[in-house]
This record gives structure tokens, sequence and C-alpha cells, in this order.
């Protein structure tokens, strides 16, 4: 679940970066 | 229909005010004037619907490793993987939903107030996925049937709306006249 939770917030980061 | 299942039709009445309430808030500040008290609101309706949405999302995660129903799907039995699919559902999502925020919400605030948003919504993922197990009793509640019927309305609102050719669209001379917010909310 925390790898999943993580990997989800980096794929919300794309756009902003 | 699934939100039908868990609330009747209550979700009918729920369905319309979804559909009508974004038409009637862009109707509001040309006949009123009341400009900032709308994009508050929207302000305020914007930051729930987020929050609820990323809890959710944060739930969904955290199904494949914690609902035992899920783990079954994992393990071989019936459809392959499910609870692995709707992780990876939600994981693709995400980046679209980053841009949204990105492009509708950098062009009128500050940098920082995105980068709290983005926070913000980081942090519901967590909060859901932490608290899967107590959160998930009201996911399957009659509310969330309403609710759920209540964000399709306002989805078929967006699928509809046309800023040249909308009803709302004769109240104002452009569409650049819209304020900021209510016109991200159509788009989301």
């Amino acid at each position: 679940t925390a790898a999943l939770v993580f990997i989800s917030i980096a794929a919300l980061l794309i756009g902003p970066l | 229909p699934h939100a039908f299942l868990m609330a009747g039709w209550w979700v009918l009445p729920a369905l319309l005010g979804g559909l009508l309430l974004p038409a009637v808030a862009e109707g509001l500040p040309h006949r009123r004037g009341g400009e900032r008290q709308v994009e508050r609101l929207t302000l305020v309706l914007v930051a729930t619907a987020l929050g609820l949405h990323a809890v959710m999302d944060g739930i969904a995660l955290a199904l494949p490793a914690n609902h035992s129903h899920a783990d079954a799907a994992l393990h071989g039995h019936g459809s392959h993987g499910s609870g692995l699919s709707l992780a990876l559902a939600v994981i693709l999502h995400r980046i679209p939903v980053g841009f949204a925020i990105w492009w509708l919400i950098r062009p009128h605030f500050s940098r920082a107030f995105a980068i709290t948003v983005i926070g913000y919504v980081a942090l519901g993922t967590v909060m859901g996925a932490a608290l899967t197990e107590p959160l998930l009793s009201l996911t399957s509640s009659e509310g969330m049937g309403i609710f759920q019927a209540f964000a399709a309305g306002a989805l078929v609102h967006v699928l509809l709306h046309r800023p040249d050719f909308g009803p709302a669209s004769g109240q104002h001379d452009s569409p650049a006249s819209q304020p900021g917010l209510t016109a991200a909310v159509d788009t989301r």
C-alpha cells in the first residue's frame, strides 16, 4: 500500500514538474 | 446504477442537483454581481470534492493489500488481479489530475497555493490509505450513493457544457468573463 501511495503521489507530480 | 442500489430513488434529486448547481452558479455573478462570493463558494466546493476524491483514491490504493475480498481475487480466484487493476487505474488517472490542478489553478493563484493544493491531495490520499478500514463502511453507505449521484450529475453538466453555445453563454459577453474557478470546476 505504501508503495502504491508513493507511486500515485509521484504520478500527481508529473504535471507540475 | 450502483448509486441507485446504495441509496434508492434519492439519487434522482441528487443527480438533478449536481446537474443544475453548476449552471446556477455560473449565472449568479451576472445577476447579482456577487462574483467574489461565488468564487469563494466554488473554492470550498472544489476543495471538498478534491479532498473526498483524494481520500477515495487512497482507499482504492489500499484495497489490494487490506481487503480480504480483493485479496482473494488477487490470488487466483475470480477476476484476476482486480484490486491491482483498480490501483493501476488510480495511479494512471493521477497524471491528468496533476496537470489539471497545475493548468487550472496555477494561472489564477500563486505557485505556493498550487503547490499547497497538490500537497492537500497527496495528504488526502495518504489519509484514505491509512484509514481504509473505518472509511470503507462509509463508502458503501446511502450518503455515498447520493454523493455519487450528485457527482455524476455535475459530470453530465461538464459533458454538455459548451462555453460558446451553452444556455449560460447568453448571459455574459465571452467565455473569458467567467471567473477562473468556475471554469476550473466545469473542466473537472
